[in-house]
């Protein structure tokens, strides 16, 4: 399985409007200057999956990842992840739509190929699939040295949790 | 429940045995439980012992040697118990070039069997890659498109 | 010392908004006195407005613009209390190109007044020194030597 | 004012000799492979100065910074700073030498131009000459965003320093 493509909307510096972000299978590398926007395309990835605190996609709280520019914002934080399903996911389909919006209250809906889950929920469904709470596939920038920084016990109950 | 701990504690620990000594020749890492009677107990110790060097206290390695290990651990991980994707940012930020060119010829072998989004601001990992996307900010929207040649696109802020 | 503070105070954030609009051009950052009826109650915050975006809560800028801000307030200081020397250890680890190359013109041009000693891995800043120093290691153990170009040495790991 | 060299002996990566270090006026770039001890010239420079604490210098306790090798050891770490003097230390000599060797035990004597001194006393010499405690000059590896890491109060009472 791998993510196709992201679709957003109104969140952190993508615009108002509705944004493919296409990735697709191999080894994608993203460029382009400093503030471009990179680092908030892992971020829209964490948010939709529920792996992520407001902290770790640097904001206050949820409400600040709603794209906003002077005299003009959105009213919510709303993003897709498409992924191609070669049997990793236990569903039906070849395809799967996760998705997550966050409105002006910091409120989230997340959904699973469009129907509404509890967080929770979503996280069970992706831990059976190699996507840990713990999220040691996702390395944020300036963050790779984190699994030097644990205590001990943190490293065990990363271990624990794949195990 | 202790099985399965040990059955993937040694399954990760060899392959970060394995994967650390070929980014770093003659350099040895390797985890030890601290209770190994009991390891619900205690925690896991990472033990890094550089090419030439003894047994070192884990924060005097250098920068980059961190940075190797912590990648040796992910791939160690990923050889047990998979992801369907990895997103890495800018891991090769402390890498010296024979380094970050190392990097990039694992990620490429290991993109067969998993998805790997890479974001880097260097040239060296992004000739890697399969595909590039560019980003770029224009009156604080950002907008992405396909790229061909990571000099056209990757610093023209 | 409320006057010494507010002379210091009010030069450094000169310093600052000048500086930083000169790494970041359409950029603004500057200080403000949380309590300016008493300044020693309170702390002081930064405050940054890149490019086309309004003031940003600053955890919310990207990492490069970070390093931009922190290095625009150490040159805002230098300018106003100067020390002798200024040590850098990669500093341009998470710059892009043009703004690794800003901070070279910015560096050469501010070691008239002071010693820079500048740690890199990148070819691009090690470009605008005066002298590079290499060092590397065998059997465990440190040597430097003189440098003549970055590419012969610097990661021939 | 500048640094003309460090002589280090038993510091860290450096080995048991006595070895030089050239630094000199102007841009002087270090560069080297991973591991090499380009970071420990730093380390060398913090620690003789005092502006630096064992966590930050990445060691348990000083003795940590003794050079230690598979069966070989140094019986301390020893380094010097060589300054040019120009006016900025308020000194006869045109050249300052500050030492400072750490035995196993973790005991430090620092020395301003031979002279055995207290680390306060060295404090106060240097923070007449932009050499503050808080180390401003000083950015260690992946610690260039520390000043924005600040607490505000924290911020404050760096600027104070410097009033
Ligand atoms: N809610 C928001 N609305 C508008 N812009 C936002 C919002 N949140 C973040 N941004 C902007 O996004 C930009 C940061 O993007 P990002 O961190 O993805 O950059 P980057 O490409 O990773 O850069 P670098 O190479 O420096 O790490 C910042 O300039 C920030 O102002
Ligand atoms: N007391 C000691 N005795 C012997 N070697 C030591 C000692 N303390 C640290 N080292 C070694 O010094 C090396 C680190 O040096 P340093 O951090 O200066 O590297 P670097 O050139 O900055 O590398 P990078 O580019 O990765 O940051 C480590 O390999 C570490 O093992
Ligand atoms: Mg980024
Ligand atoms: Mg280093």
């Amino acid at each position: 399985a791998w993510i196709e493509k992201l679709v957003v909307e109104g969140f952190k510096s993508y615009g108002k409007g509705r944004v493919e972000i296409p990735l697709g299978p191999g080894f994608i590398g993203i460029v382009g200057p400093n503030g471009a926007g990179k680092s908030n395309i892992g971020d829209a990835i964490s948010f939709a999956l529920g792996l992520a605190t407001a902290k770790t996609l640097r904001a206050k709280n949820l409400s600040y990842l709603i794209y906003s520019k002077d005299g003009e914002a959105s009213q919510y934080a709303y993003v897709e992840v498409h992924f191609k399903n070669e049997g990793t996911f236990p569903i039906e389909e070849d395809k799967l739509i996760l998705s997550r919006k966050v409105d002006k209250e910091g409120r989230s809906v997340f959904r699973i190929n469009g129907t509404v889950v509890r967080e929770r929920d979503l996280r069970d469904f992706l831990a059976r699939t190699g996507l840990y709470e713990s999220a040691y596939n996702i390395v944020l920038q300036g963050d790779v040295i984190r699994f030097l920084k644990m205590t001990p016990v943190e490293r065990r109950k990363l271990i624990e949790e794949v195990a | 429940k202790l099985s399965a701990f040990n059955t993937a504690f040694d399954s990760i620990n060899e392959g970060l045995k394995r994967v650390f000594a070929e980014l770093s020749p003659g350099g040895r890492a390797y985890m030890e439980i601290e209770n190994p009677q009991d390891p619900f107990s205690g925690g896991i110790n990472l033990v890094v012992k550089p090419k030439g060097k003894e047994v070192q206290y884990i924060d005097a390695i250098s920068g980059g040697e961190k940075t190797l290990v912590a990648l040796a651990l992910i791939f160690a991980i990923q050889d047990y118990r998979p992801s369907p994707f990895y997103y890495f940012d800018e891991v090769d930020a402390h890498l010296d070039e024979v380094n970050a060119r190392r990097i990039g010829e694992l990620i490429r072998k290991r993109s067969e069997k998993a998805q790997f989004i890479v974001v880097t601001l260097r040239e060296v990992l992004a000739s890697y890659a399969d595909r590039l996307i560019g980003v770029s900010i224009r009156s604080g929207v950002s907008r992405v498109f396909p790229v061909k040649n990571f000099f056209a696109e990757a610093s023209s802020g």
